[in-house]
């Protein structure tokens, strides 16, 4: 269990985030 | 056999027992994704931290984004009446917490958020000392490891400029928070350890 972030899916939230993917923001 | 989430980025610690595992686990991220974008946010907002290369800025938030949140979060628990609350707004008592299967990490986030809440920071000082637990040059994965180091320092300096000014007669404030990161990381192991009992359950 060397990556707890990309087990609970962080890693894609904070790729999408950091890009700045608005379709991914909440309404 | 009921199931609880006594993780306080919930909505509510009970588990609706008609739900699927993966049902349950797509509502936990469903509440702590927008706190998860607000550090994302709260990064790109740092001084320098946009010049890094975006691995190692990935790599800092996946490895920093806890600690961020134990910092940020804080107040969720009150160490005078014993009670922590959800994101959601309920609120439960450490026994309750306790008899739903909460264990050491419960008892070390009480007193981390007591040690840095009597610190009296001001949010200013809170934000700087965040920004410092995120940029740490030492975390796994780190490809440029001096060009994190000099944001490390640089923020570090800050800080400690910033907590001499505003406490001029409180010298031991500025070790105090570095003694701080230790425990963050220290929560963070915790934590892991916590989220593989979970996926394993």
């Amino acid at each position: 269990f060397s990556d707890p972030a990309s087990n609970l899916g962080l890693e894609d939230i904070i790729r999408k985030a950091l890009m700045g993917n608005l379709e991914e923001r909440p309404e | 056999n009921r199931m609880y989430l006594v993780c306080p980025m919930n909505t509510s610690a009970h588990v609706d027992p008609q739900k699927s595992g993966h049902e349950v686990w797509e509502e936990f991220s469903h509440s702590f994704t927008p706190a998860v974008r607000e550090v994302v946010e709260f990064a790109k907002k740092i001084p320098g931290f946009r010049d890094l290369s975006q691995p190692d800025q990935v790599s800092l938030l996946k490895a920093g984004t806890f600690e961020v949140l134990v910092v940020r979060f804080a107040s969720l628990f009150d160490v005078k009446d014993r009670t922590v609350t959800f994101l959601g707004g309920k609120k439960y008592s450490v026994d309750t917490l306790r008899a739903m299967g909460a264990g050491d990490l419960l008892n070390s986030m009480f007193d981390f958020s007591e040690k840095l809440i009597n610190l009296g920071l001001s949010e200013e000082e809170m934000s700087l000392f965040t920004a410092v637990v995120l940029v740490s040059a030492d975390r796994s994965g780190i490809e440029n490891v001096n060009s994190v180091e000099a944001l490390q320092e640089t923020l570090i300096r800050a800080l400690r400029s910033l907590i001499t000014k505003n406490h001029p007669n409180e010298s031991a404030i500025f070790t105090k928070l570095l003694l701080k990161l230790p425990d963050l990381r220290s929560l963070n192991n915790m934590h892991s350890e916590q989220l593989l009992a979970f996926k394993v359950h």
